[in-house]
């Protein structure tokens, strides 16, 4: 058997380079549609509130609401949808 | 469903919108097609109508645009976000934005609408066979022109329908050249380009010139993208060049190689590792007619919904036959009410049935003013005695009762009120009115007196020949009020200027109504100014004219005013 290839990821000139953790792309999401508003809170705060967050979102979009951020959460986010917040502001 | 806070909503029900540019995508007519199919979802189930303006400002602007398009919300690229819209209002607000780094579609792959050939601008069938040979995509083969072509039925070689392909050498869209196609190669800032470029713009549009000289002729044109071509990367537009090199290795088609998110990307030169030229593959797109229909509910005040299949749930899914839910349905009558019409043969759970007209056996246009006042039920009165706006609001009067309509929110109209109880010395019928923009003073007309109401206290009545208008005006039917101190009154087919300061009628009248108010009844019982809007009405009709003195909308008094 050929050892399977070992994927070479590139940086293709032009692309909307979107290398965040999971964590970060996660609050990215939260922020811009409304689920945490985006004021600087100290690491504890930003824990709860991160979960609670993360709890609306899930309710929001009919997911079980474990405040965690698992594996539906991460593939909902990476989703295409319309950028109209979804908690109204 | 959601509403945006304080319910915000259009104030008419005759929407406008205005299509600012195109996306290459899609040939402009199936762009066109599917707003106008976007917008009638909301209009099939809402007393709403809404009209294509081709210039100046409509309530929605419509526009593709990328990454930073001009508002604070910049889109991203291929994939995540589609589209954003702003609800109802003034300036941005109404409008909706379209991310034209996205591959827009009907939903299932490239939508290639032919152009010439012998198929009438029939749509491409892919796969379709030529010479035995199966295609999925447009091709130049069997030509020598260069020119992509596809058939219209799964084979050409029996049915012989074909059409060409959108093509930048077949026509352009927007700019300033009609539509004439590219001329290759051509001049731009003295450097020559032998295919369209995204050189001297900042959003990203590829155009090119319509003659050898942009420098000298200035005429250019925004080039329509392959059914090949490639989208977003940094070629934006190209066909993929197969084979090609990447990483040392040869690839005769699209790759996910290279990539963490698994888009299928090819290079649109020979090799990658040498140009870095590169972009996605075309693959099924997004529909733009669903994710208009979505935003277009924004637009019309609608937020997300939390249920999954609702039109108005935030994420992008592609459904085959299109139903509104009933999610959706409810948020947008909870904002305008039902599309009037038919009885639904079963009224729907705890909704109200919509009112349907008593039956009369007279002539619908009878004049002869019914005396009994139905059941309280301002839906059911055919024809009022007056209308008209005090203090902001909308007024219906009927043999000693009103009604008010509150010009904003969408409550229903409040009423039967009695006019004795408001305005003690007035008669149960009330021919006219109106509201002086000055001082507030409140007119009212019935047969040859008037009566002057300030607040409570009260100056008549007094003979309508007091304020000059001649003893053959048995009765004023309508009041417009013109600037701060002019108001028109209409009786039968003249009209005559008042001078509210002078309380005197201007010199030069009457003048006839049609004459200076064209494609109205000119026997108009009604006549009021509501919104900027002036309304002249005949029993349960009436005929909207804009500032510009057109008529821009008939409909029903009880329906679009009273909101039955």
């Amino acid at each position: 058997w050929s050892l399977p290839v070992k994927s070479v990821f590139v940086t293709f000139p032009g692309d909307i380079i979107r290398n965040m953790t999971d964590m970060e792309l996660a609050e990215n999401y939260l922020k811009r549609f409304g689920y945490m508003d985006t004021l600087q809170r100290s690491g504890f705060q930003s824990m709860v509130s991160t979960e609670k967050a993360l709890k609306r979102l899930q309710r929001q979009l009919g997911l079980e609401e474990t405040g965690e951020l698992n594996k539906e959460t991460l593939e909902a986010m990476n989703q295409p949808r319309c950028g109209v917040p979804d908690v109204a502001n | 469903y959601q509403t945006f806070d304080g319910d915000l909503k259009w104030d008419h029900s005759d929407v406008t919108y205005r299509i600012l540019n195109y996306s290459p995508d899609m040939d402009s007519s199936l762009i066109d097609d599917a707003f106008a199919r976007a917008f009638k979802v909301w209009s099939d189930v809402t007393p709403l109508s809404f009209t294509r303006l081709f210039e100046g400002t409509a309530d929605i602007m419509i526009s593709f645009g990328k990454t930073d398009h001009g508002d604070p919300y910049p889109f991203d690229g291929k994939d995540g976000l589609l589209a954003h819209a702003y609800p109802p209002g003034e300036g941005v607000q109404g409008d909706a934005h379209f991310d034209d780094d996205e591959f827009w579609t009907l939903g299932k792959g490239p939508a290639v609408k032919t152009r010439y050939g012998n198929a009438n601008g029939a749509m491409c069938h892919f796969p379709f066979t030529f010479e035995g040979k199966s295609y999925t995509s447009c091709t130049t083969e069997g030509r020598t022109d260069n020119l992509p072509w596809c058939a219209t039925t799964a084979s050409y070689d029996a049915d012989k329908e074909y059409g060409f392909c959108p093509s930048e050498l077949l026509y352009t869209f927007g700019g300033n050249a009609d539509g004439a196609p590219c001329v290759f190669p051509f001049i731009f800032l003295d450097k020559e380009y032998s295919s369209c470029t995204t050189e001297g713009r900042n959003d990203g549009n590829r155009w090119c010139a319509t003659t050898n000289n942009y420098d000298k002729d200035k005429k250019y044109g925004f080039c329509p993208s392959r059914d090949t071509a490639v989208i977003g990367g940094n070629s934006e537009g190209e066909p993929c060049h197969f084979p090609f090199v990447f990483l040392g290795k040869e690839y005769n088609s699209c790759t996910s190689e290279g990539r963490g998110d698994g888009k299928l990307w090819c290079s649109t030169t020979e090799d990658y590792d040498e140009d870095k030229k590169w972009g996605f593959c075309p693959d099924q797109g997004y529909s733009l007619f669903l994710v208009a229909a979505h935003e277009f509910g924004h637009a019309l005040g609608l937020d997300h919904s939390s249920v999954r299949d609702a039109l108005m749930y935030p994420m992008y899914s592609y459904k085959e036959n299109f139903p509104l839910h009933q999610d959706d349905i409810e948020g947008i009558q909870y904002l305008y009410g039902s599309k009037p019409g038919p009885k639904p043969t079963v009224p729907e759970p705890n909704t109200p049935t919509t009112t349907s007209y008593p039956e009369t056996t007279d002539d619908p246009f009878s004049t002869t003013p019914s005396t009994k006042l139905p059941d309280n039920d301002a839906c059911k009165v055919l024809k009022f005695d007056t209308i008209t706006v005090i203090e902001g609001d909308l007024h219906f009067f009927k043999n000693g009762h009103y009604w008010k309509v509150p010009s904003r929110g969408d409550a229903r109209h409040q009423g039967p009120l009695s006019i004795s109880e408001s305005w003690p010395a007035l008669p149960a019928v009330i021919d006219s009115a109106f509201e002086d923009v000055l001082t507030k003073k409140i007119y009212f007309f019935s047969g040859t007196r008037f009566w002057v109401y300030t607040g409570k206290s009260v100056l008549g009545p007094r003979s309508i020949e007091k304020l000059g208008l001649p003893n053959s005006v048995q009765k004023v039917e309508g009041a417009l009020q013109k600037g701060t101190s002019k108001v028109l009154l209409f009786s039968g087919e003249d009209f005559w200027r008042l001078d509210v300061k002078t309380q005197k009628i201007d010199r030069g009248y009457p003048k006839p109504t049609e004459v200076v108010f064209g494609g109205v009844p000119n026997d108009a019982h009604d006549v009021f100014q509501y919104k900027g809007h002036t309304y002249f009405c005949r029993d349960r009709f009436y005929w909207r004219m804009n500032s510009r003195r057109q008529v821009d909308r008939v409909g029903y008094v009880n329906y679009d005013l009273l909101k039955c």
